[in-house]
């Protein structure tokens, strides 16, 4: 069993495309630094999310070879359960020959999820016992010249965002990139030194840890921290959720994550999220329940930061994305 | 040689259930489910 506690599909919103088998079946999946497995829902599948998601067919491919383990994957909001298989995956031009992934046959909690399934790029070492994570799997087929993939996701589009994989596309960032060792080769986990707005330490004031996590939109933390962030906001609590005055994204101060040294800004603009005539802070608690001094940045800082994660050098690179 | 794929930005489920006024059932619940699990 393999449990990924801190993923929360409620929020994930990049997706991309891969295909499967031979001849090709396409899915529309979340590239998801914050878990290590593939997997795609099974044509045999028989829960209400599997029909309104792309179903993988076996039979329909011939280079399909069943695995047969069982896999179960617990999510912060929902479960898969199913066996492993091995087939020929394609990720634009990338070719992984005999990649085992998992093929799910029970889902819960994914009905209305925008993405069919899930593509891991944490380390092996979270990966479920007999599964090569496919970021691995390409390395050892020799596929990358340099071990690394990176996220531009656009601030202003839909469209626009990328991930690349085997280099870095230097017109997606701007200045340097500050590398920032990982604390663990587990998980893209790094160590941050505080959390500061108007020149006030507000929260992880003796060092914590942060996850950098793809395939989360917003920024997580334990309850009490962030409560204490969205009422220097003056957020009010609207429905499990912390609301500010629209025209208040004017004057509120940016909240500055310090990374090894390094100011990170995030700007209201980035931080509020505005929903109709609401707009709403993406701090978000509960993050206690599980790890007590982590921090989760998904997409809202990963929109306003180019990230390169290194596998051979165990680092994460960050720069202002352009 | 860097291999670049498009993403996509889709509408969160966080979006849309708060477009149907349906967010504050759906985060108690996984309250209530995630407490459940922590006393497992």
């Amino acid at each position: 069993i393999t449990i990924h506690p801190l993923r929360n599909y409620l929020d994930t919103a990049y997706v991309g495309n891969i295909t499967i088998g031979t001849p090709p079946q396409e899915f529309r999946v979340v590239f998801d630094t914050g878990s290590a497995n593939l997997w795609v829902p099974c044509i045999t599948c028989t829960s209400p999310a599997c029909y309104t998601h792309n179903t993988f067919n076996p039979q329909n491919s011939s280079s399909f070879r069943e695995v047969g383990s069982p896999i179960t994957i617990f999510y912060g909001s929902g479960i898969i359960q199913g066996f492993l298989g091995s087939d020929t995956i394609r990720i634009g031009n990338l070719v992984s020959l005999k990649q085992s992934f998992g093929l799910s046959q029970e889902e819960y909690g994914f009905d209305g999820a925008p993405f069919d399934g899930v593509l891991g790029l944490a380390f092996p070492s979270i990966s479920t016992k007999g599964a090569i994570p496919i970021f691995d799997n390409l390395w050892s087929q020799g596929a990358f010249s340099e071990p690394v993939f990176a996220f531009y996701l656009s601030k202003y589009k839909p469209e626009g965002s990328v991930v690349m994989f085997g280099g870095v596309d230097h017109r997606y960032y701007k200045g340097e990139l500050n590398w920032i060792p990982v604390s663990q080769p587990h998980h893209w986990l790094i160590s941050m030194n505080h959390i500061s707005m108007n020149g006030n330490i507000v929260a992880c004031s003796h060092g914590c840890q942060a996850f950098v996590d793809t395939g989360t939109s917003l920024i997580y933390g334990p309850t009490d921290l962030v409560t204490n962030i969205n009422k220097l906001m003056n957020a009010r609590l609207e429905n499990s959720e912390y609301a500010v005055l629209c025209d208040a994204v004017k004057t509120l101060p940016p909240v500055i994550f310090n990374i090894n040294g390094i100011d990170y800004p995030l700007p209201p603009q980035a931080y509020i999220t505005k929903d109709k005539n609401s707009c709403m802070s993406i701090f978000q608690g509960g993050l206690e329940n599980l790890s007590p001094d982590n921090w989760l940045l998904g997409d809202v800082f990963l929109r306003q930061y180019f990230s390169v994660f290194d596998r051979k050098n165990e680092r994460i690179g960050l720069a202002p994305a352009v | 040689c860097v291999v670049i794929l498009p993403l996509k930005k889709m509408k969160t489920l966080r979006e849309t259930l708060r477009e149907k006024n349906l967010l504050n059932n759906f985060l108690e619940e996984q309250a209530y489910r995630l407490s459940k699990n922590d006393s497992k």
